[in-house]
């Protein structure tokens, strides 16, 4: 299991992860449309167990608004631009459940 | 989709991502062999459009030669090591299309 | 292939697997557990040479002690809290193997 979430709800995540006896390793990361921050974790879970983790993080992250400022086109001169920050919603997490053939501890 | 490319190409390449109505999510990471910056791409797309991803990624990525200088073996004294630096090619991307059981947002 | 291996081991193992002529890429991680750093390693590999890589990195991943200092509850006022130090066996390394679709150089 691959999930994005947002920086506010990381700490948050991986410490229901840890209660709920899930293994997780979190890795830093940004968003592609924003380019802001964001945090990916690699949850190696057994098939039993899937729904439970995709509770865990339903249950700890939120949707948020964010606010993206456009960057201005080349304004002419004398032209004054007031860019006005459009509202964007950022979801709670992205979650993508990848099958894998073999997990192992060395 | 775990796309390994370039770091100069990068911003371009998620710029074109976004454009083509592509979700990514970038990771900073780094090679085995040459131990320099580079960025891995996470790309949650649906099987009818990775063909059209690839390409994005296809026309976003050069391929550059880099340059390695090898470490010098422990030189005996008075003996002067001059390393060539040895010229590899690093390819435009490094791309694996992994299969996932479901996607969803939170 | 995804590798989670401690950070003591990371440089070697990286080594290692270039000398055994495997294509890797290197991410900075940490683990939700103890949220001390590690190293998270994707590596493209044909099925018939799995387990050489996973020989590999058994080779050059230790298990180690760690220790991790529970944080006190909220001590009373003229308490001292003295938190032992909790001792963790941390393993070599956590492997999954992924399948994937297709894998190229682009
Ligand atoms: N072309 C576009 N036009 C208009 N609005 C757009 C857009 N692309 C994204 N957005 C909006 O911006 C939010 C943040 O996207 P970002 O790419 O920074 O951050 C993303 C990205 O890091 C990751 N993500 C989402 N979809 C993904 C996918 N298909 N593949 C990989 N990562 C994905 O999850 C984060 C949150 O995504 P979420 O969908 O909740 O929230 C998204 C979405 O609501
Ligand atoms: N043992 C060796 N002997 C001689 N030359 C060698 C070599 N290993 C790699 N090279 C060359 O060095 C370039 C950079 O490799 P690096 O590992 O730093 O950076 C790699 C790595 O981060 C990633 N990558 C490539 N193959 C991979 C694989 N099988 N698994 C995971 N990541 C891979 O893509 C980046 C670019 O790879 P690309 O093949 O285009 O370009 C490679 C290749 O041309
Ligand atoms: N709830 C818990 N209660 C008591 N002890 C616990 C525990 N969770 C973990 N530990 C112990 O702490 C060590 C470090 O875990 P951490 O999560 O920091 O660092 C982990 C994590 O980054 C990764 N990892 C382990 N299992 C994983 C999984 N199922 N999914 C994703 N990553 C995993 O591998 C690293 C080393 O794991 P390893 O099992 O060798 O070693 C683990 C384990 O021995």
């Amino acid at each position: 299991m691959i999930a994005v979430v947002q920086g506010e709800d990381a700490q948050r995540t991986s410490e229901a992860l840890t209660a709920g006896g899930f293994g997780s390793t979190r890795i830093t990361s940004s968003g592609g449309f924003l380019q802001q921050g964001n945090v990916t974790f690699l949850i190696g879970v057994e098939d039993s167990r899937v729904a439970e983790a995709v509770q865990v993080i339903r249950d700890n992250c939120r949707e948020r608004s964010r606010y993206l400022t456009p960057m201005p086109p080349v304004p002419e001169p004398g032209e004054f631009f007031m860019p006005y920050p459009v509202e964007v919603q950022v979801g709670g997490a992205t979650v993508f459940v990848v099958p894998v053939d073999s997990f192992e501890k060395i």
